[in-house]
């Protein structure tokens, strides 16, 4: 047998399980690693994290954003007491395939869409085996970046089957400094790393100007993406932009994810380092049943791939507009930190999103948000109804590593059904 | 540059072509004439982004898959999938 995962020490005191969903005809295996609520998992929520890249696996979000520990420099846990299983049972998901601990024999998936269908059939499983997380609790899908075009397709995918069909509900989803309306946001970029976005510029006027230039060409390329929704379209979209619009700050040697700091190693964080170590021990891998010999946070060929190059520019934000017009409550939130998707972008298009309130969400006024946890003025919100656009200060791309007690709050407080 | 422009859109739009398993006539029909322009220049302008992309996702190196037997539950109610739980 293989040994319990608790054997860690990542959260010794609650029950957690680890494996696999296998996708047989497709050679598709991936990991998840669920941990129940350190409240009272018999009522409080589920919450599914997904990380984005894409190619990144939700382990990270586990290790080094919101899980139950992080790793520190002895590569051994350190307890996180803002984890959000402090009130939710949580379960980190790896996909596409080959991101993580996840992993396919043959060629991997190569857009999002594809991957949907696996993950319906994996919630379908996990609460057929463990109804006791589905007898009334509600359920939750939220993750970051990436995740921006996953959760809205995912989502869909399990609101197209009938309720009568499915072993849980959908309660409501919440997308983190995610990319989910590319001819809106890349319009952003600009603006954040010109002085616009709450810090000072990064870049000389003239690198600006240069941004503002090559604009018109990517938004042009992107709306022909948008129409045709085809690879041929998509692909040249997503590398011109990205070039365009992301290459300047990324030449000053800037973390990308957050504007204040330095980008320090592979993925601009030097802790992240610690983990990728120690999810590549030995002993780690047999108490959780890893089947790979290698573990990285980012899997780099995935971020690459030519489909999903083309996928990167495709309009989710439309899947948004039918989950709110089906009434499922959606948070978007942004650290105010963050470039490569920042908060500009993600307030833009949540304020000019098509749905049936549009224009009375639109017309509400931003307030402050006040953390329940810290009684902190912690950053702005607007919300009509079903819908929440939430500026978290001080947060860059990974809200919870920024500003745990924030985060924990936003999270605790949304799931309660504090919507607005 | 437009001499090398043209072998490089085409390489680049072949790999694609053969990617998806598209004939070349299929192709043709499905990429305008603006399109393949484009990829052309985006080949000139960005070679080194439009030579790393990845047409297949390549396996994960060395797979030790445990069997059924090892894991405490093996859900599989749901036709094409099946769940391991540890």
């Amino acid at each position: 047998k293989i040994k319990d995962p608790k054997v860690l020490g990542i959260d010794p005191g609650v029950k957690q399980y680890t494996g696999y969903l296998d996708v047989e005809e497709e050679d598709k295996h991936f990991f998840y690693w669920f941990f129940e609520s350190r409240n009272d998992p018999k009522n409080d929520p589920v919450i599914l994290w997904l990380n984005g890249g894409p190619g990144c696996s939700s382990l990270t979000g586990l290790f080094f954003e919101l899980g139950p520990s992080s790793i520190g420099p002895e590569i051994k846990p350190i307890y996180n007491p803002h984890s959000w299983n402090s009130n939710a049972s949580v379960i980190f998901l790896d996909q596409p395939v080959n991101v993580g601990y996840s992993y396919s024999g043959s060629g991997g998936v190569s857009n999002t869409v594809a991957a949907g269908k696996d993950v319906y059939a994996f919630l379908q499983l996990f609460f057929k085996q463990f109804p006791e997380y589905a007898s009334g609790q509600e359920f939750h899908i939220a993750g970051e970046s990436y995740a921006g075009h996953y959760i809205p397709v995912f989502a869909t995918e399990i609101l197209s089957h009938p309720q009568e069909e499915r072993s849980f509900n959908l309660t409501s989803v919440l997308i983190g400094n995610g990319l989910t309306d590319p001819l809106t946001q890349y319009s952003y970029y600009e603006p954040m790393a010109c002085g616009e976005g709450g810090e000072p510029s990064v870049l000389e006027p003239e690198e600006c100007e240069g941004m503002l230039d090559t604009l018109p060409r990517c938004l042009s390329l992107i709306e022909s993406c948008y129409e045709s929704e085809s690879v041929w379209t998509c692909v040249p979209a997503s590398i011109y932009c990205n070039n365009a619009q992301m290459g300047p700050y990324q030449k000053t040697g800037k973390n990308v994810y957050d504007i204040r700091k330095e980008c320090q190693g592979e993925l601009c964080y030097a802790e992240m380092k610690y983990m990728d170590e120690y999810l590549n021990l030995d002993v780690v891998k047999q108490a959780v049943g890893a089947e790979v010999d290698n573990y990285e946070s980012c899997n780099f060929n995935i971020n690459r791939n030519f489909l999903l190059a083309g996928d990167w520019m495709k309009p989710y934000h439309k899947a948004v507009t039918n989950l709110l017009n089906q009434g499922l409550p959606v948070l978007i939130y942004a650290g105010d930190k963050d470039f490569i998707c920042n908060w500009l972008g993600n307030e833009a298009w949540s304020n000019v999103l098509p749905w049936k309130h549009a224009e009375k969400f639109q017309d509400q006024p931003v307030k402050n948000w006040i953390s329940s946890t810290t009684g902190d003025k912690a950053g702005k919100v607007k919300n009509y109804e079903n819908f929440t656009f939430l500026r978290i200060y001080g947060g860059g791309h990974m809200v919870p590593f920024d500003q745990p007690e924030n985060a924990l709050a936003m999270v605790n407080d949304w799931v309660k059904g504090s919507y607005n | 540059a437009s001499l090398q422009n043209v072998f490089q859109a085409n390489t680049l739009l072949d790999k694609a072509r053969n990617a998806l398993g598209l004939s070349e006539q299929q192709l043709l029909d499905s990429v305008p004439k603006s399109i393949q322009k484009v990829w052309g220049e985006m080949g000139m302008l960005f070679p080194k982004e439009t030579a790393e992309l990845e047409f297949i996702t390549k396996p994960k190196s060395k797979i030790n898959s445990k069997p059924d037997s090892q894991w405490d539950f093996v859900v599989q109610e749901h036709p094409e999938h099946k769940l391991r739980v540890n």
